[in-house]
C-alpha cells in the first residue's frame, strides 16, 4: 500500500492511498503486461463469513481531507501499513492538531499499535518509561517486529505549506 | 545655490523626498513579504507532493508547475510509484481518491477491487491465522487502479492525460537504479524467496535467477508498453481491450478466474466523503468499507479528552496514551460494522462518526485501569500488515 497526499496552488487537495496488499500482492506477474496482480480477496478473511460478486472487502485505507472552519489551513494526510494505517493515522493527527507537534515531528513520533485481539504493541523508541507505567495499570503489552506504517501528508498552515513524507519508506516531499 | 532659481530647489526638493518614499515604501514591502509570510525555509508557497519516494514526489510536482490540477499530480506520482515502489501498488490493484475541489466540496471514488463474478467457493477456509503472505491466483481481485484514475482525471484533469505517463514511462523503459528501500526488501531473505519462486522473479531477478539488489538498474520494459498503449488509447485499451485479453490469459494461466467480463464491468464508486467535526477542523474521509471510519471513531473518543501540548509533558503523559489505548481498544469492537454496505444489510457504520455515541463510549473509559477483552465487545482476529 502506498499513500499520495497532494495540495495545488489553486486549493484543491487530492488524498489517494493504492494499494498492492502485502509485498507484491498475489505474488503473480503477467508477463505478456507487465503488470503485478493483487491478492485483494485477502482482505475479507476473519472479517466476513461470505462473499458476493462485486463485493469490496474491508479495508484500513482511509485517505482524508482536513478543512478549518476559517478555509486557511488543510491537511491532506493518508497512510499505509495495513491494520497499522488507522493508529499511524489517528496518532499524526492528534500529535500535530492537539499535542502541538510539528508536521514532521507528529508524523515521525512512534507509534502505539493495538492488534486485532487487544495487545498493546509499541514501535521501537517508545519511551521506555510510558511503557512501564502502562504495563502496571494492567495493558498486555507484547513485543512485535513488523511496524510497516508510513503516513505521507501536506499542510497548509497560516499560507505556508509544509509537506512530509514518512521517512520510514525513505520517503521525500516535493513542492515549490 | 544662489545661483539656482527657488523653482529649481524646489524641483529638487520634491524628486528627493519622492524618492525617499518610493524607497521606504520598497523596503516596507520587502520586509511586509517576509513578516507577513513568516515561513520557516523548509516550507513551500505554492504547492507540495508527498509521495513515498523524492522521486516520485518530483514527478508529482513538476506535473502541478506544468499548470496541472492536484488529480493530475497525483495519478503521475502513482504511476511513478508503481515503479518505484512496486512491492506497494500498481495497476493490478485498487485504490481510493478523497478530492476535494476549488470550491471545498470533497468527494471519493473508491477503485478498490471487487470481487469476480466467478471464485473459489470455500476461500475463505484458506485464510491463514499466522502472518505470512496469502500468495497464489484465488485471492485476485478484479483490479479498478486504472478506471479509477480516468473517472478522476475526467472530472479534475487539467493537463492532456497522455502527459501523467511520459514520466514513467521513460523511466520504465530506460531503467533507474534500483531503489534503496525496495533493495533492501527484496534482500531479505523471506521476500527473496517469494520472488524466486515466483513469476515476479522475471523483472527482478538477474538472467541467472539471482535476486537484483541496490546497485542494479530496474527495468520495466512490458509495463513501458502496457503504459503507453493506454496512455495513447485510454484505459478501455485495458478494460475492454487487448491488454485486458493479455492480462486474463496470463491469469487464467495461473489458475485464476478473472474473465474479460469482470474487466468490461467494473465501475468505480463516486461518493460524497463522509464529514467529521474535529474542533476547528472538519475531517473528510471515504465512506465504508473504507477504514475512515475507525480513524473517525478514534479521534472523536480522543477529542473528548481536550489533549494539549501540556498532556505530553511528565506527569500526563502515561494518562494522555492511557486513555489513546482505551479509545483504540474500543474501536477494535467496532472493526465488524466496516463491512461493504451494498452487500450487507446489516447495521452499518454511520454510528461510527457520531459524536453522541462517542460521548456513550468515552465514559466507559477508567483513568486508571483497563479491562479484559469482553468489555470492549472485541472479535479477536488477525491483523493485516498491508
Amino acid at each position: 500500500t502506498t499513500h499520495v497526499s497532494v495540495l495545488a496552488e489553486d486549493g484543491s487537495a487530492v488524498s489517494v492511498t493504492s494499494t498492492i496488499n502485502q509485498i507484491f500482492g498475489a505474488g503473480i506477474y503477467s508477463s505478456r503486461t507487465g503488470i503485478i496482480l493483487n491478492n485483494e480477496l485477502a482482505d475479507f478473511c476473519f472479517r466476513a463469513e461470505r462473499l458476493s460478486a462485486g463485493e469490496q472487502p474491508p479495508s484500513s485505507m482511509a485517505p482524508a481531507i482536513l478543512s478549518s472552519s476559517s478555509g486557511k489551513n488543510t491537511l491532506v494526510i493518508g497512510g499505509s501499513g495495513g491494520s497499522m494505517i488507522t493508529t499511524a493515522m489517528a496518532l499524526s493527527i492528534m500529535n500535530h492538531l492537539w499535542l502541538g507537534m510539528s508536521l514532521k515531528d507528529a508524523i515521525a513520533a512512534p507509534i502505539v499499535f493495538v492488534d486485532g485481539k487487544n495487545n498493546v504493541k509499541f514501535e521501537h523508541g517508545f519511551d521506555k518509561s510510558v511503557i512501564e507505567a502502562l504495563k502496571v495499570i494492567g495493558h498486555r503489552v507484547t513485543d512485535y517486529e513488523y511496524f510497516f506504517n508510513v503516513v505521507n501528508a501536506v499542510a497548509k498552515e497560516d499560507g505556508c505549506i509544509t509537506a512530509v513524507s514518512d521517512a520510514r519508506k525513505q520517503g521525500k516531499s516535493a513542492g515549490y | 545655490m544662489s545661483k539656482y532659481k527657488p523653482w529649481q530647489i524646489c524641483c529638487c526638493l520634491c524628486i528627493g523626498l519622492f524618492g525617499a518614499i518610493i524607497f521606504i515604501c520598497l523596503c516596507m514591502l520587502v520586509f511586509g513579504v517576509f513578516i507577513h509570510r513568516g515561513c520557516s525555509e523548509d516550507t513551500y508557497q505554492h504547492a507540495a507532493v508527498s509521495a513515498d519516494s523524492k522521486l516520485c514526489s518530483d514527478i508529482g510536482r513538476d506535473i502541478l508547475q506544468q499548470g496541472g490540477s492536484a488529480v493530475d499530480g497525483a495519478i503521475a506520482a502513482l504511476l511513478c510509484t508503481s515503479l518505484v515502489n512496486p512491492q506497494s501498488m500498481g495497476l493490478g490493484g485498487g485504490s481510493i481518491f478523497t478530492v476535494r475541489d476549488k470550491t471545498g466540496t470533497v468527494k471519493t471514488f473508491s477503485s478498490r477491487e471487487t470481487v469476480p463474478q466467478s471464485f473459489k467457493a470455500d476461500l475463505l477456509k484458506g485464510c491463514p491465522t499466522s502472518v505470512i503472505f496469502i500468495t497464489g491466483s484465488q485471492w485476485i481481485g478484479v483490479p479498478g487502479e486504472l478506471r479509477g484514475y480516468e473517472v478522476v482525471h475526467r472530472m479534475y484533469g487539467k493537463l492532456p492525460w497522455a502527459r501523467l505517463f511520459e514520466p514513467t514511462i521513460r523511466l520504465a523503459r530506460e531503467g533507474f537504479p534500483m531503489p534503496p528501500f525496495l533493495g533492501s526488501l527484496l534482500n531479505i531473505t523471506l521476500i527473496g524467496n517469494l520472488v524466486k519462486a515466483t513469476s515476479l522473479c522475471e523483472v527482478f531477478c538477474h538472467k541467472n535467477k539471482t535476486v537484483l539488489g541496490i546497485g542494479d538498474t530496474l527495468k520495466f520494459p512490458k509495463l513501458a508498453e502496457t503504459m503507453e498503449t493506454i496512455a495513447e488509447q485510454g484505459v478501455d485499451a485495458f478494460y475492454t481491450g487487448q491488454i485486458g485479453l493479455d492480462l486474463i490469459q496470463d491469469v487464467k494461466a495461473a489458475g485464476g478466474t478473472l474473465t474479460m467480463e469482470d474487466l468490461k464491468s467494473f465501475r468505480v464508486r463516486v461518493e460524497d466523503a463522509w464529514t467529521v467535526p474535529l474542533g476547528d477542523y472538519q475531517m473528510h474521509i471515504p465512506p465504508p468499507p473504507a477504514g475512515g471510519v475507525m480513524l473517525a471513531f478514534i479521534l472523536n473518543l480522543v477529542k473528548g479528552f481536550h489533549f494539549t501540548p501540556r498532556s505530553m509533558e511528565e506527569d500526563q503523559k502515561v494518562l494522555t496514551y492511557h486513555c489513546y489505548i482505551e479509545a483504540a481498544k474500543f474501536a477494535n469492537g467496532q472493526r465488524k460494522s466496516v463491512h461493504d454496505p451494498v452487500f450487507n444489510t446489516k447495521k452499518d457504520a454511520s454510528h461510527m462518526v457520531d459524536s453522541d455515541f462517542a460521548d456513550r463510549i468515552r465514559v466507559l473509559i477508567s483513568k486508571n485501569r483497563t479491562y479484559n477483552d469482553s468489555y470492549y465487545n472485541i472479535t479477536p482476529s488477525p491483523d493485516r500488515f498491508g
